[in-house]
């Protein structure tokens, strides 16, 4: 197999800096 | 104890270990604005940490399901990986994982021992900076694991969490040209071996 079929990774993606951003107020 | 898991051992002493490396990586390379961030004291040693529900979520999730994998010894790196607006990498910092196939008995002084040498990774990330260009605005990240064998024989291992699914990632969206290799740290204990670097993409 190649490179890329050893290499696993989350479907979904960490929450962005904007999203971050907008939350922000309530920390 | 004799029956001690030494896999589990690992795993948990790994996990934690990349746990706060994770969150200082994205303080370090303003991932995110700095005032998520608190300090903390990990290793003995104050760190930052983020306190935002959903980044702190993320990060334990995906660390949960790479656990099983440390834990059996099929990860063979774990890399976090700056991605700019456009998702080609940036930065990749590669925790390259090796355990002894036998593991010895541990105890309390040998895992103090490994979290002395894990403290000196938590340092040299801490000033990563000084050795790294500036990241572009807007960057994210990701978290891969390249495992020892084909991915798709270690699908199950990783999908421990019904509603955190797991993908083989691209080559595409991990490789990086001619990147500039910054070698980080190395250490080697009784129970793991394990070297840090980073690859920079030369234009960014």
């Amino acid at each position: 197999a190649g490179g890329g079929a050893h290499i696993l990774k989350p479907l979904m993606s960490p929450p962005s800096r904007e999203e971050i951003l907008s939350t922000l107020p309530e920390l | 104890r004799q029956d001690l898991n030494f896999g589990q051992v690992v795993a948990d002493v790994l996990c934690e270990f990349l746990e706060v490396a994770v969150h200082l990586i994205l303080y370090v390379r303003e991932v995110y604005p700095s005032g998520i961030f608190q300090k903390r004291k990990k290793y003995n040693i104050p760190v930052q940490m983020s306190c935002h529900p959903d980044l702190n979520q993320y990060i334990q999730d995906t660390l949960l399901c790479i656990k099983p994998l440390i834990e059996k010894n099929d990860a063979e790196k774990v890399v976090v990986v700056i991605v700019d607006k456009d998702h080609r990498p940036v930065e990749r910092f590669v925790f390259e994982i090796c355990q002894p196939p036998l593991l010895s008995i541990s105890s309390d002084s040998l895992l103090s021992h490994v979290e002395q040498l894990l403290r000196a990774f938590i340092l040299k990330i801490s000033v990563c900076d000084a050795v790294l260009t500036t990241n572009p605005p807007g960057c994210s990240f990701s978290v891969l694991v390249h495992t020892r064998d084909a991915a798709t024989r270690n699908m199950e291992k990783v999908q421990v969490m019904k509603d955190f699914p797991w993908i083989v990632a691209d080559e595409q969206e991990v490789h990086m040209k001619e990147p500039r290799l910054v070698p980080l740290k190395s250490m080697t204990s009784d129970i793991i071996k394990m070297q840090l670097y980073v690859e920079e993409r030369a234009q960014k």
